[in-house]
């Protein structure tokens, strides 16, 4: 039932995959008078999912198991931290890799649809911290550190080699060529910081949903606290050079997944809240590497680079109403030629009238015919490229190492030629007009 | 430049005594890399000699004046000898070497880093949520009332130390204190001493003031970050809104002369037959219909003096002219439309 549908939204278009893949690049600026680097245009857009509420249920459940992360989405959710608040949409949880780079993916998803696979972001974060003047990001790193519940209870006194080498070491953890990562993933995870830089680049906030505490799976009893939820505003930009709506993310069991709005989902507002709903009251979100005067004027900072718009919701007693403080979320506004969602939306139509035909005649016959066999050919395919060198599209299980153009091109050649044995140059393959190179 | 100087840097230990060899070069691992040069007074601006230990001329002549009248109060303190080895060393740092130094924060560090599972996804051993947990005691940077036991190891230990008559202290500590050290053993005492001056910042003022006492802050207004000379003393966002006020007003100000250009015109016509020079800031008539300067501003060096001859025009460049963003102190070109390249590489990215 898993493989009716492809398990990333890339994969219901290799083109538009590779154009998103090459567009992201070219878009980062890197400013030569110490100016931190970032995106000129591509950082504004935002991914939406379609909603599902017309398709059966038990096809909804296959088109929630490709995408969704139901775990984060259910823990989330049962704590309260996500979807609590009926007034505003629903945001779903989207699948992403868990190869340390999942901050990036993340992103990467919530904005483009594609993962960080390339290492576009992951390297942009790494050339930011070697290249351009840190200074500020480390002073306000010190100052959080400072303020944390450890090192005020604890007495901790760093000097200025321990400083140092943390923050050499936080540098070295966005690094994209470290063979492998001290807990045995392909990248070294990221922290706090890497979030606030990330978000320095994207010249947009980021929202992390969590909960705050690390908890026992078995027990539930509570481990350590968890400081990554809260927000994150990209300080080091005026707020008039920023787009004001955020990247909402979500964090459970050391993993990010990208947060995103249903389209036409209801009439609910396209909003997150900035408060949790906790004990018996409503706690505001923790505002990020805040200096002490930007401290103070948190309110004023947040309408800034936020879209903040009061939302009522019901108290604890009965018959009260509280306004909050949400942040108005972005629409889907990505570019025809490199929206992902419509074309998995026809592949998941597609497929959809096929799987009901199936289960129809499977009915009709009696007998115990699987109605979700997979039945297209690119449903086999692989998350690794094609070997033809500049092939942009991925191998799949019956044609690896190629790709089913290439392995068709290539079978037709030795029908023609049984004695050349050469592949096809890459002029000829398909795709090849986007330039595609890795 | 760096954000945060070592607290526990006092330049009171190494007055006095005999030094064993004069230093000869700062030790990186001491000194920031802006400070390298600088004499070790906290705010002396002078640069350090090696002679002086460190200090510049003027400290160090006040010091030795000041050791003088009070020999006994800083006899204990020895620079040129570890309080932990014993070793006669060029520099200390907190009494001991640096060799000692960096064993207890390596000791320190490996027994934090190992504490924790490595299933720790998203934290690095820079997170101190790693710290706090940590089942070892032993952290030479951690303190409080019920601080643990030395972080050093028993070799480390000064026999100066056990020479006291009272235990150090600091609760559960095995080692002897010392009057000098106010009854703290001598690694007891120094934890004591940054754990008392970060208690005093805290209390006072901001508990991050002293840590960045040294950085500069950004010229913006109400901004409380750290300044760059990259960006002329502000941060980076000071810095971008700095440089898009000045194009507001570079585009305002034009926008002034041209309309207020436009309003002279036919002033101009009215008042008087003559034109005037075309240099803004000239109001001379012109000679000549046909030509756009006066006189003045067509051989500005004729107003030198009687020197000059005034028949002979002077051989000159042609005269540079402002960037167009009005603060701005550099030349325009023609190239960049009369700005300097880098507001018009800025108004490019921006405006």
């Amino acid at each position: 039932a898993e493989q009716v549908l492809p398990q990333a939204l890339y994969l219901s278009n290799m083109r538009k995959a590779v154009k998103i893949r090459e567009r992201t690049p070219e878009d980062i600026f890197k400013p030569t008078n110490g100016i931190i680097h970032h995106f000129k245009t591509m950082h504004r857009y935002t991914l939406e999912m379609f909603r599902t509420c017309q398709f059966c249920p038990q096809f909804r459940e296959i088109i929630h198991k490709a995408l969704i992360d139901r775990n984060i989405q259910a823990t989330l959710e049962s704590q309260k931290k996500l979807n609590w608040c009926r007034e505003v949409r629903k945001l779903v949880a989207l699948k992403t890799n868990g190869d340390g780079n999942c901050l990036m993916h993340a992103t990467s998803q919530y904005m483009w649809g594609v993962q960080d696979t390339d290492l576009v972001l992951r390297k942009a974060l790494f050339s930011t911290l070697k290249e351009t003047d840190t200074r500020n990001f480390k002073f306000r790193w010190q100052l959080e550190s400072l303020k944390s519940q450890e090192f005020v209870e604890t007495g901790l006194c760093y000097d200025t080699r321990n400083w140092n080498d943390e923050w050499d070491n936080l540098i070295k953890m966005a690094s994209t060529d470290t063979p492998m990562a001290r807990s045995g993933l392909q990248y070294n995870s990221l922290e706090e910081i890497h979030i606030f830089v990330l978000c320095n680049i994207l010249r947009r906030p980021i929202i992390v949903i969590s909960d705050k505490m690390l908890r026992s799976l078995e027990s539930g009893s509570n481990f350590a606290p968890l400081k990554v939820g809260g927000i994150y505003l990209p300080l080091h930009w005026p707020a008039q050079e920023c787009y004001r709506y955020p990247i909402v993310l979500g964090y459970d069991s050391h993993h990010f997944v990208p947060l995103v709005t249903l389209k036409d989902s209801g009439p609910e507002i396209r909003a997150v809240p900035l408060v949790n709903r906790d004990r018996g009251r409503f706690e505001d979100l923790k505002v990020h590497f805040l200096t002490d005067p930007e401290n103070e004027m948190k309110e004023k900072l947040l309408k800034e680079y936020l879209m903040v718009i009061e939302i009522p919701v019901q108290g604890w007693d009965h018959g009260t109403t509280h306004l909050i403080n949400a942040a108005k979320l972005d629409e889907a506004n990505l570019p025809k030629e490199i929206n992902l969602v419509d074309d998995y939306f026809e592949l998941v139509q597609h497929e959809y009238k096929k799987w009901q035909e199936n289960s129809e005649q499977g009915r009709r016959e009696g007998h115990a015919q699987n109605p979700m066999e997979p039945s297209v050919p690119q449903l086999s395919l692989m998350d690794v490229k094609c070997e033809t060198p500049n092939c942009p599209f991925f191998m799949s299980v019956n044609t690896q190492p190629l790709c089913h153009e290439c392995s068709e091109r290539r079978q037709k050649n030795q029908n023609k030629l049984p004695k050349l044995n050469s592949k096809p140059g890459p002029e000829g393959l398909p795709g090849m007009a986007l330039g595609a190179s890795r | 430049g760096e954000a945060y100087e070592p607290l526990a840097w006092n330049p009171e230990e190494s007055t006095g005594g005999p030094h064993s060899a004069p230093p000869t070069a700062p030790s990186p691992f001491l000194f920031s890399e802006t400070t390298a040069m600088k004499c070790r007074s906290p705010g002396c601006p002078f640069t350090l000699n090696v002679q002086h230990n460190g200090f510049c001329e003027r400290c160090h002549n006040a010091r030795q004046l000041h050791a003088s009248h009070a020999p006994d109060h800083t006899r204990h303190l020895d620079p040129g000898k570890c309080q932990a080895c014993l070793q006669d060393v060029t520099r200390t740092f907190n009494g001991i070497c640096s060799t000692c130094f960096k064993r207890t924060t390596a000791e320190a560090s490996s027994s934090l880093s190992t504490s924790l599972p490595p299933s720790c996804h998203q934290r690095s051993k820079s997170d101190p949520s790693r710290l706090v947990r940590s089942p070892s005691p032993h952290s030479c940077h951690r303190a409080g009332n019920d601080a643990p036991a030395g972080c050093l190891s028993q070799a480390a230990r000064t026999p100066g130390d056990r020479t006291g008559t009272s235990k150090c202290r600091k609760a559960g500590c095995v080692y002897f204190g010392t009057p000098e050290n106010k009854g703290f053993c001598t690694l007891c005492f120094i934890e004591y001493r940054e754990n008392k001056h970060f208690a005093a910042a805290s209390g006072k003022v901001s508990p991050t003031a002293s840590r960045f006492q040294n950085t500069i802050p950004c010229l913006g207004r109400e901004c409380g970050t750290l300044g760059s000379t990259m960006f002329e003393g502000y941060c980076q966002k000071c810095f971008i809104e700095a440089q898009n006020q000045r194009f507001h007003e570079a585009k305002r100000t034009e926008e002034q002369l041209r309309s207020s250009q436009r309003r002279d015109v036919p002033r101009t016509t009215q008042s008087t037959s003559r034109p005037k020079c075309a240099r803004a800031s000239c109001k001379n008539i012109l000679a000549c219909r046909s030509e756009e300067l006066c006189m003045e501003c067509q051989h500005p060096n004729q107003r030198m003096g009687p020197g000059a001859h005034r028949g002979e025009p002077a051989p000159e460049d042609p005269p540079k002219q402002r960037c167009r963003a009005p603060a701005c102190d550099h030349f325009g070109n023609a190239k960049c439309n009369g700005y300097c390249n880098e507001c018009f590489q800025f108004k490019q990215m921006y405006g």
